[in-house]
């Protein structure tokens, strides 16, 4: 079965303050991730 | 006498007769999934490429042939049998027996095992508040940011599908609107400093108390994961963050496996399947999470709405039937879930 999450979260599209709080994966694409884990943050 | 003598030899006989079925086909999915991760190793990708094997799924009740698996899941086992099977079914598909919260000879069935809690603490949930984790175990398929309208989710190389279309279309989905994607896009190219086109530059004229790119919190993008459980994965889902969950959506619809075969071999694999989706709100903003059923566990069971019941007969199947919705009340609150909060499971048949 697949879960698909879809959800909307902060992205900072100036370059003065990128990263500041944008949201970003910390997850690659094949990995095995178990409940609980992070997807992002 | 003989037809009592069957009798006792039906349950012993059917179980035999499952696990050699199954042994038959995992054997089949080793030796698939082994030229899959060959080609992987080399860095090859399989493109979308429908073969005379999706068409003949296509043909097939799959619906009902799962809804047959659930029957046949649900005939309860011999006390003292159990161990045996559920040990097998384990070593099958990896399943770690360990974090089962109950003994195993204490599941009657295939399917209470299938739907098992898992120990106390065997999931720990990180705490970080700005963190969002995953629902389920299993692997993550694809993930990234939905920029373009009409945002398209890739299914598989050469082949996307609408997130309108997995969700619904009246979901509570944000529309990415052109201006936004123009607006973002130009940002990104044209620096501060570079003042001289660009209808970023116009909103922001236009209105300066509505926007300032610098000074303004975060803008909001949409961003997707899309997770897969394997066979002898945990199948409960948990929330991935706290929300508030109003609406519920259930999409009556095919079974065709989910299984990396089937992604790239059958058209809008997850919008054909069916599925319940969830839509919400978090701190952040919209939240929706898709459970998309297989035929091999075609039922989707949720643990803040007990009665709901999926893969159902149907008299008849109406491709663009819409789906069945519910908003839960209060309306504009609804159900509150907090991180790690079990929502959901998949079930067999």
């Amino acid at each position: 079965s697949t879960v698909v999450l879809v959800f909307q979260a902060p992205v900072s599209r100036s370059p003065k303050n990128q990263g500041s709080s944008e949201f970003s994966f910390c997850t690659r694409k094949g990995d095995r991730i178990r409940v609980g884990e992070a997807l992002g943050r | 006498s003989s037809s009592s003598q069957g009798n006792s030899f039906l349950v012993p006989g059917a179980t035999v007769a499952t696990i050699l079925m199954l042994g038959a086909l995992h054997a089949r999915r080793l030796y698939d999934d082994k030229k899959v991760e060959d080609a992987r190793e080399k860095g090859l990708e399989f493109e979308f490429h429908p073969d005379v094997k999706a068409t003949f799924l296509q043909l097939l009740p799959l619906r009902s042939i799962s809804r047959y698996w659930g029957l046949l899941t649900s005939v309860e086992i011999p006390v003292w049998l159990r161990p045996y099977v559920y040990r097998a079914w384990a070593r099958a598909f990896h399943s770690n027996l360990e974090e089962a919260a109950m003994p195993l000879d204490e599941y009657a069935t295939l399917r209470d095992f299938f739907v098992r809690s898992l120990k106390e603490g065997s999931r720990p949930i990180d705490p970080d508040p700005r963190c969002l984790v995953s629902p389920v175990d299993g692997i993550i398929l694809r993930f990234g940011e939905l920029k373009a309208a009409g945002a398209m989710i890739e299914q598989v190389k050469g082949f996307s599908y609408s997130v309108s279309s997995l969700l619904g279309a009246n979901s509570l989905l944000p529309m990415i609107t052109e201006e936004t994607t123009h607006a973002e896009s130009s940002e990104l190219e044209n620096t501060p400093k570079d003042q001289s086109n660009k209808s970023w530059w116009r909103v922001s004229l236009a209105s300066p108390k509505v926007w300032d790119p610098v000074a303004s919190s975060p803008m909001k993008g949409l961003f997707y994961c899309v997770i897969y459980l394997k066979p002898g994965d945990y199948h409960r889902i948990h929330s991935p963050i706290d929300w508030n969950v109003l609406v519920r959506r259930h999409f009556s619809g095919r079974l065709f496996p989910v299984n990396e075969r089937a992604t790239r071999t059958i058209r809008n694999l997850y919008v054909e399947n069916e599925r319940v989706v969830l839509e919400g709100q978090w701190q952040e903003g919209f939240m929706g999470i898709a459970a998309i059923g297989a035929t091999n566990i075609g039922s989707i069971e949720l643990f803040i709405e007990p009665e709901l019941r999926t893969n159902r007969p149907r008299k008849k199947f109406f491709h663009s039937e819409p789906p069945e919705e519910r908003i839960y009340e209060p309306e504009g609150v609804g159900v509150m879930l907090k991180k790690g909060d079990e929502m959901a499971a998949f079930n067999m048949g």
